[in-house]
């Protein structure tokens, strides 16, 4: 564990509770796409598969299992408890055309030709395209409330942190993970453009918006 | 060499 990786997880999970903030305060999930919230449960419920057979710390376990659990609990808050706030018809994003490609990454890069190993190659592949139809959504609606855009700020931070441990990683343990950091930079490579707005706009106290 | 890779990320 390095003081990036730690941030970053950390910067991740406070995405998570902003959201939760979010729906709570404002009794709604209205900005937020369903869709991308399915593909952050099925990234965590297929990589974290080894939470049954595989101990790595305290700290690795409690996570996966809030990640896994808090997922699920958003799901569970716009699909019932808050469903009339949620407008699919601005959530229109094909999750097939971001699926069936990272069933064929995974098919062509992993670690070992194994169910577990497999599952884990499709969820990297795809945690790093989940966030797709919320950017789709945004670039819609051309607007957001504030604090939907401090969630996707600290989703972006969490995927940035990773990269300078990576990089610490490979001068002090030697260890690279291909799949990963390929997956990561493009992953963080998507929030640039979100970013760039977040900085120049929002943290400059204004309302955050699209050029027309 | 490097070393193999290990699941120990989130």
């Amino acid at each position: 564990m390095n003081l990036f990786r730690l941030f970053g997880d950390l910067s991740h999970l406070a995405s998570i509770f902003i959201l939760l903030q979010k729906i709570q305060s404002t009794r709604s999930c209205r900005g937020i796409s369903f869709k991308t919230q399915a593909l952050y449960a099925t990234v965590f419920i297929t990589r974290y598969l080894d939470l049954f057979y595989e101990w790595v710390s305290l700290y690795n376990f409690t996570m996966k299992v809030f990640f896994i659990a808090s997922s699920c609990y958003i799901l569970y808050l716009m699909k019932y408890k808050y469903r009339p706030t949620h407008d699919p018809s601005i959530d229109t994003f094909r999750v097939e055309y971001l699926l069936g490609p990272c069933v064929v990454l995974a098919l062509l890069f992993h670690y070992k030709f194994s169910i577990p190993e497999l599952l884990w190659s499709f969820s990297i592949f795809l945690e790093a395209v989940a966030i797709l139809p919320q950017l789709f959504m945004l670039q819609r609606t051309g607007e957001a409330e504030t604090i939907t855009t401090h969630y996707l700020a600290a989703l972006g931070a969490y995927r940035a942190l990773y990269i300078p441990n990576w990089i610490y990683r490979y001068f002090t343990e030697d260890m690279v993970d291909p799949i990963a950091v390929t997956a990561g930079l493009v992953q963080t490579a998507l929030y640039l453009d979100f970013f760039y707005v977040y900085f120049t706009k929002v943290l400059q106290g204004q309302k955050f918006e699209l050029p027309a | 060499p490097l070393a193999e890779p290990k699941h120990d990320e989130l």
